[in-house]
């Protein structure tokens, strides 16, 4: 639990330049600085790299002691000013094939079964259509129907799926850790 | 010190607008708004249907949290109680008030556009709205018809009015009650307000008033240049536009379901009427616009669309897909300090002007606003060509709706929203976008010299 690791002070690492891998962190001060020389923070609290870079340490009081999750929740503030690395949209399908689901542009949350998870970076949009469960309303990952991907560099209209391109492989698996 | 809120929603809105570089668009109010203001290029919605996407940004919340992907459920019974934004201002002060659409309406907004929670008084929607789906459309053989394309004359619709000109008249009389400060109830003389403004075009049908067909002649309007369905698209990735398809228009040119195509001849027409749609709506918050600007000059004014709409883009119409096209909003703030700098400054009148840009050399604005006269509205803002030496602060980084909320917040210097933890469910108020107020507050270069903005994006 990444929340375990805190007790009276909330550290918010800046974002490592061309990395950004790790965007804020959640720590004591001494881990956070620890973790800060060695990795950033990466280690000292969880992890969200579509998030924001900073561009400053920051530093919060929190007022008590050690409180549950929701308590410490209502004194966080957010790191609000930066730029996101990436923009999330979805859109419910309740079949593969619109053919055989006619309602396919607007279902039933009752007929979900898959859901299109889409990520835009600057240069990428990917989406990932995910195996639904519309009754606890989440996807599974484990379990993609189909992909997509266009590079907006290239491709700004997004014309071409290039998901299948070998010359894209890595450039998908990068979006796709983000979007997961 | 508290500044006024204005928040102007339209329905279905992509960003068809001369200030977002199409050259087709005429939309002078608009973009003299986004002139004093700042125009985020790149901003999205979180799901290209309206239910969800207004749910999701005036909780500023993601669906997966809200839990609504349809129009079926109200949020507050079905997920969680989440405080919405015009709760939040009422919560901390304001009066808050809507006009037109706003929260979704029906189950969405637990059909009392989410009274008591959000709005000091009782949300206004305009009586000819009932008529929305009415067979009110001139076709060619005389009659009238259920259609997409529906260009009226206004005087002759049901209740002799447009639903978005009923808005916008109850608006301004609002706004004019409240610097009268006799009609409207309040909880204190300096209160301030939070004004919601929801615009129903142009949402299909695609109805307006028939002058502003002129703005487009149909030798003007192109067609998508990507018209085809792409190679390589899975199935599950198309929308098959079924809320076109059972119009009477569209049914009669028999259209395979589920790819179509529609014919080139009446794509441009669904374009036009589409262009047209839009321009009316420019032209009413024209109207808006400069009542705000007279009255309380020291306003934010946020402008968003919901989510964007395909234009025949890869063979697609309407929204209900994760494409660029049904996804992309315009996305514009005006921050109301600045705007009362600048306006010092620069001399810059405080009413929504015309300006200057290349695109708009070949458009005729006075016939604009001929045919605002025409519909029956207030005056438009006056015609002028005065130009600022002043351009739009353009933001191209990535944006998104469930930044509004908290951007709007940070502005009007109400205590700053935390960020929502992974299950926020039993979360009252928490934010999962992130405040623009550094952008809109001019800080833009600070952010800008970190970052490499990638241009290929731009439109």
């Amino acid at each position: 639990n990444p929340w375990d690791v805190m007790t009276n002070e909330v550290f918010i690492s800046p974002a490592e330049p061309n990395k950004g891998n790790n965007v804020w962190s959640v720590g004591s001060e001494r881990m956070a600085e620890a973790s800060d020389t060695k990795h950033k923070g990466h280690t000292a609290g969880r992890s969200m790299p579509w998030g924001v870079e900073t561009n400053k340490v920051k530093h919060q009081q929190i007022h008590s002691k050690r409180t549950d999750l929701l308590e410490f929740e209502e004194y966080f503030k957010p790191v609000s000013y930066g730029e996101k690395k990436a923009a999330f949209s979805q859109y419910p399908r309740p079949g593969p094939t619109p053919s055989r689901n006619p309602d396919s542009d607007q279902p039933h949350t009752r007929d979900v079964t898959i859901m299109g998870y889409s990520i835009r970076t600057h240069r990428f949009r990917y989406t990932a259509w995910l195996k639904f469960d519309n009754q606890t309303y989440k996807p599974d990952w484990d379990h993609i129907v189909a992909e997509e991907l266009y590079d907006h560099k290239t491709d700004p209209q997004e014309d071409h799926n290039v998901v299948g391109k070998r010359f894209y492989t890595r450039h998908k698996r990068e979006v796709y850790s983000m979007l997961v | 010190d508290q500044p006024n809120v204005l928040l102007i929603i339209v329905d279905d809105l992509r960003p068809v607008l001369g200030c977002y570089g199409d050259s087709l668009a005429i939309t002078p109010n608009i973009d003299a708004l986004a002139h004093d203001a700042t125009v985020f290029t790149r901003a999205y919605a979180q799901q290209a249907l309206c239910g969800p996407s207004r749910t999701s940004f005036l909780t500023s919340r993601r669906p997966d949290t809200t839990r609504l992907y349809d129009v079926h459920s109200y949020w507050r019974k079905h997920a969680g109680n989440f405080t919405s934004l015009p709760q939040y201002f009422k919560e901390n002060g304001y009066h808050t008030a809507s006009a037109g659409k706003i929260f979704h309406p029906g189950i969405v907004s637990n059909h009392s556009d989410d009274q008591p929670y959000s709005w000091s008084e009782t949300p206004y929607h305009p009586p000819t709205q009932a008529h929305k789906q009415d067979p009110v459309c001139l076709g060619p053989d005389g009659s009238l018809h259920t259609n997409i394309y529906c260009p009226v004359q206004v005087e002759e619709q049901p209740g002799g009015s447009l639903p978005d000109i009923e808005t916008t008249r109850y608006s301004v009389s609002w706004l004019k009650k409240w610097a009268g400060g006799t009609a409207v109830r309040r909880e204190a003389p300096a209160q301030p307000f939070f004004l919601a403004v929801g615009y129903h075009k142009p949402h299909i049908p695609l109805k307006f008033p028939k002058q502003f067909l002129d703005l487009y002649p149909i030798s003007s309007v192109s067609l998508a240049p990507n018209r085809w369905l792409p190679k390589g698209l899975p199935p599950v990735a198309w929308n098959p536009w079924n809320d076109l398809r059972w119009r009477e228009d569209i049914a009669a040119l028999n259209v395979s379901f589920p790819y179509g195509p529609l014919p080139d001849f009446y794509a441009r027409y669904i374009r036009q009427g589409y262009y047209a749609a839009t321009s009316y709506t420019d032209s009413l918050i024209g109207e808006l616009l400069t009542t705000v600007d007279h009255l309380f000059p020291d306003t934010i004014i946020a402008f968003i669309g919901d989510h964007g709409w395909a234009l025949g883009e890869h063979q697609e119409w309407s929204k209900f897909s994760n494409f660029e096209v049904s996804t992309q909003v315009p996305f514009i703030i005006r921050n109301w300090r600045r705007t009362h700098n600048d306006t010092a400054a620069h001399g810059i009148s405080q009413h929504p002007q015309s300006f200057n840009q290349p695109e708009y050399s070949g458009n005729d604005h006075s016939t604009y606003e001929h045919f605002s006269s025409r519909t029956g509205c207030e005056s438009l803002p006056p015609k002028s060509a005065k130009s600022s030496a002043r351009k739009a602060v353009e933001y191209n980084g990535l944006v998104e709706l469930v930044d509004l909320f908290p951007t709007l917040v940070d502005l009007a210097g109400l205590p700053t929203l935390p960020q929502c933890p992974r299950d926020s469910s039993q979360v009252r108020v928490c934010t999962e976008g992130m405040s623009l107020s550094h952008v809109v507050q001019g800080n833009l270069q600070t952010v800008n010299s970190n970052t490499k903005h990638n241009n290929h994006r731009n439109t």
